[in-house]
């Protein structure tokens, strides 16, 4: 058949360069243009941003990598780059992308360098470097040029977009993405973060997040903690969207915390908190509970197929409070309000009789916030800014605690600020959950 | 019978027709040059993908939109070139 707009609702017809079998896609800008008016932060936000675009309409996620291998590589070249599509400087030819489906050069993403790359420009200045990375990743998702006036595929480049935080997919473009990959199923609808990444124009620049303002962090010496995790013989103490590192020998790798979904790479940034983590003993690979789901990493990138609903372990719907790895029995226990499970990794199923009452009660305030196996597989359990430890074998209290987990742990001496009272009107702590996680509730398939 | 290209004033439209897709190569063996209908046949579908009126011609709306900034992957992919017949 002939191409054109007869053919335009047959199905597929854009889908030409097959699909990522993956879901989780790593990508990074190789090279930078040699003279640009854009910085190399706001190359690598409008890239973040152009991606964001489409793993918001089908069940992709997108994470940046800084090694030399990506799924997705973003490269500044100019003229003839040994790829058969030569650029031709300014004008004409701005960039290409290969399909998935390109043995060799699937993922590469091809910027004329010789093009003014602009960005919040007059239209008919300079070429917008998001419009038409939106465009280029498309072909790099497995989607072939559209005659639609109003899709992004459209093969002109046809001016700015608008603001890269606002800027969301027409029907047939949401369509066409759906078709190679499906729509966002029991996956987290990320909504424009509230912190931008973009910098403000040029005449007002502002910091990439790493950057952003000690206060915005949550403050180690007076939090309570949402999970508390040993994963490679090191501690990890989340909270909110953060997390802070201890080293093997209980030191602080940083005062201050790290955004989670930066280094676990796949976490949604939308996520506020995660509720338990811990590393399977089985295969050492890294579990992330939050809500109705999970993830599973492989050391901090996370596995195809995630997030899953915790109802794979037989745990109720609604998620567990904490978890840990006990090496003393090799079992995996959840805990959710005054109730525990006993999960058998090595038989990948619940053990029978569970839930049962947790051995925990009488003891310690429940629900506690997290517990933490040891090295020396002594148990932990933490609960608001305190923590008790456990005898291995028994998990009988050991006398002298509670202590304080902001003294003993995270490295806050002097005078530590009183927990904070019953909120009687005014909040008198900033919420660091950030924004809920949204989860379309369905059931899944398979 | 196929009347040959006019190359003078043709020549960056053939090119560009085929750089996108919408001609095949030229034969290198034989040097054969496109024809004419061929031609006509691939500015209209090339009008057609873009929205612009189907004159077979390269008019002005033709030629502006050829001289537009553009991604360099082909419209029509190799693929999928209507069969021709002989």
């Amino acid at each position: 058949g002939r191409p054109g707009p007869k053919r335009r609702k047959s199905r597929g017809r854009r889908s030409a360069g097959l699909a990522w079998t993956k879901r989780n896609i790593s990508w990074k800008v190789k090279t930078y243009p040699r003279e640009a008016r854009l910085s190399r932060e706001t190359i690598r936000a409008l890239t973040h941003y152009a991606l964001k675009v489409w793993s918001e309409a089908a069940p992709l996620t997108f994470h940046e990598v800084g090694g030399p291998s990506a799924d997705v590589s973003v490269e500044f070249l100019r003229l003839d780059h040994q790829d058969g599509y030569p650029f031709d400087g300014p004008g004409g030819m701005v960039a290409h992308a290969f399909f998935p489906g390109d043995p060799q050069r699937a993922g590469h993403v091809h910027f004329d360098s010789d093009e003014d790359w602009t960005f919040r420009s007059p239209g008919d200045y300079g070429t917008d470097l998001f419009a038409v990375a939106v465009h280029e990743f498309g072909h790099s998702l497995g989607l072939a040029h559209s005659p639609s006036k109003r899709s992004i595929m459209r093969p002109y480049y046809q001016g700015p977009v608008g603001d890269p935080l606002q800027y969301q997919l027409q029907a047939d473009d949401r369509v066409d993405i759906q078709r190679l990959y499906g729509s966002r199923v029991l996956h987290s609808t990320e909504k424009p973060e509230a912190s931008s990444l973009l910098p403000d124009p040029p005449s007002l620049p502002r910091d990439f997040p790493a950057l952003r303002s000690e206060k915005e962090f949550p403050d180690r010496c007076s939090s309570s903690l949402d999970a508390v995790a040993q994963i490679r013989g090191e501690t990890f103490f989340f909270k909110g969207q953060y997390f802070w590192r201890l080293t093997h020998g209980r030191h602080l790798t940083s005062l201050r915390p790290a955004l989670s979904a930066a280094f676990w790479r796949g976490l949604p940034r939308s996520l506020g908190k995660v509720d338990a983590v811990y590393e399977r003993h089985t295969d050492h690979r890294i579990l992330f509970f939050s809500g109705p789901l999970y993830w599973v990493f492989k050391d901090n990138g996370v596995e195809e197929g995630y997030p899953r609903p915790v109802t794979d372990f037989g745990l109720p719907q609604g998620g567990v409070d904490a978890a840990f790895s006990w090496p003393h029995d090799r079992k995996t226990y959840f805990f959710k309000g005054g109730l525990q499970w006993s999960y058998d990794e090595a038989a990948g199923r619940m053990d029978e009789g569970s839930p049962t009452p947790t051995a925990l009660g009488g003891q310690l305030p429940t629900p506690v916030d997290d517990m933490l196996s040891g090295s020396d597989g002594e148990v932990y359990a933490f609960k608001g800014r305190q923590y008790w430890k456990l005898e291995w074998h028994s998990l009988k209290l050991e006398p002298g605690y509670p202590r304080s987990i902001a003294r003993d742990w995270l490295d806050c001496t002097g005078e530590l600020s009183p927990p904070p009272s019953a909120p009687t009107g005014a909040k008198l702590q900033p919420d660091w959950r950030g924004p809920p996680l949204e989860v379309e509730r369905c059931v899944c398939p398979s | 019978r196929p009347v040959p290209t006019p190359a003078d004033e043709s020549g960056e439209v053939v090119a560009w027709l085929t750089q996108y897709g919408y001609l095949p190569l030229a034969d290198p063996v034989t040097g054969q040059l496109q024809t004419w209908e061929a031609v006509t046949s691939a500015i209209r579908v090339m009008q057609r993908f873009a929205g612009i009126p189907e004159t077979g011609i390269p008019d002005d709306a033709t030629l502006a939109l050829i001289r537009m900034p553009r991604c360099s992957l082909p419209d029509v992919l190799p693929e999928k070139l209507p069969e021709r017949k002989n």
